[in-house]
């Protein structure tokens, strides 16, 4: 995911 | 990742080891909602369908496997174990959880980042899993009674989730362009759901007494 992206959490 | 996020991953990791120990010690679910395990267990499938197409790090994909295989293994207790599954507080386990999931899947169709398959089911997981404690709340309310160890379940959850709020405060400040309205607007409302929970629970703590609900 992008710099910034909640995406990198669980 | 900072440590607010950490903690919190690890209090719901904790909440979730504690549930699994209630049921293989006391080989009870009683005051346990199946139906907000289910929901969990929905929601982590519809979440983690990029475990395989994107990779983030070595943590978040042994998290991953860890929170859908746990989760999993309660609700396959729950159901099929012949001593577990007679402790069930079925009748008190009433909520209808199936208007939850169609609120969520609505709701996702609607407000969503990208209309792509994965990002609505990102969408439709994150607005579950704000509700998805409803069940359980419910049925502790009726029960009145709360058991030490589904007491210390509720209250990690809860932990985990206030946790995650100051992760995406300290993240809001520390990086550039993070703001995602949905997760965190989702994540306050399912926090306040915590809210009254939490009030008997110190209430308790502080008088050293066994937690009770009021009816």
């Amino acid at each position: 995911p992008p710099k910034g992206s909640i995406h990198d959490e669980l | 990742m900072n440590i607010f996020r950490f903690a919190g991953d690890m209090t719901h990791l904790i909440s979730i080891l504690v549930l699994l120990l209630k049921i293989y010690a006391t080989k009870s679910c009683s005051g346990i909602s199946r139906k907000t395990q289910e929901l969990y267990a929905l929601v982590f499938l519809a979440r983690y369908v990029d475990i395989f197409t994107e990779f983030i790090s070595v943590y978040n994909t042994i998290m991953k496997i860890v929170f859908i295989a746990s989760t999993l293994a309660i609700v396959w207790c729950m159901r099929g174990h012949r001593v577990v599954r007679r402790s069930y507080d079925k009748e008190l386990d009433t909520f209808r959880h199936y208007f939850l999931i169609a609120a969520s899947l609505v709701l996702a169709l609607l407000v969503h980042e990208k209309f792509t398959f994965q990002e609505i089911l990102w969408a439709f997981s994150i607005y579950l899993e704000a509700v998805a404690i409803l069940p359980q709340l419910v049925l502790l309310q009726r029960s009145g009674n709360v058991d030490n160890l589904t007491g210390q379940y509720v209250f990690f959850l809860g932990a985990y989730r206030g946790l995650y709020i100051l992760n995406w405060i300290y993240r809001y400040f520390t990086e550039p362009h993070f703001s995602r309205w949905i997760a965190c607007v989702s994540g306050l409302v399912q926090t306040a759901l915590y809210a009254d929970f939490f009030y008997y629970y110190f209430l308790s703590w502080k008088n050293n007494a066994k937690l009770k609900l009021p009816a």
